[in-house]
């Protein structure tokens, strides 16, 4: 899967991946 | 909890004794934040139950370009809403155990 890594300068890293078709909601 | 349009899981099972836990936050229903977020995917990132607060991290996301400052409540208070359940459940489960 394709995951991208976000740091923020406090220091917290935040992992982006797609979300998994199944938990969207319909719109 | 209310409906936010911003959805907040854990991303790891909780083991009820960690204060850093993981959590998965991504838009479910973008119609009610005022910002479009129609590509963004699932945030994971770790958060310490006894230490930090919500509004914080939602700030940190609307820093890192994630969400727009005017939806930094919604998103801090979906964060909120679920860290609270988790607490609940700890204190449920550690009140059932001493009942023992």
């Amino acid at each position: 899967s394709s995951a991208t890594l976000v740091v923020h300068s406090a220091g917290r890293r935040f992992i982006v991946s797609p979300v998994p078709e199944s938990r969207l909601r319909e719109q | 909890a209310e409906d936010t349009g911003v959805r907040v899981e854990l991303a790891e099972e909780d083991d009820g004794n960690k204060s850093s836990i993981a959590l998965r936050l991504w838009v479910e229903d973008q119609k009610k934040l005022k910002g479009k977020y129609k590509d963004s995917g699932a945030i994971e990132f770790t958060f310490d139950l006894d230490t930090e607060v919500p509004e914080t991290v939602a700030q940190e996301m609307v820093d890192s370009g994630f969400f727009l400052e005017t939806d930094v409540k919604i998103v801090g208070k979906s964060i909120r809403d679920r860290v609270s359940l988790i607490k609940w459940r700890r204190q449920r489960s550690a009140s059932a155990s001493n009942g023992k």
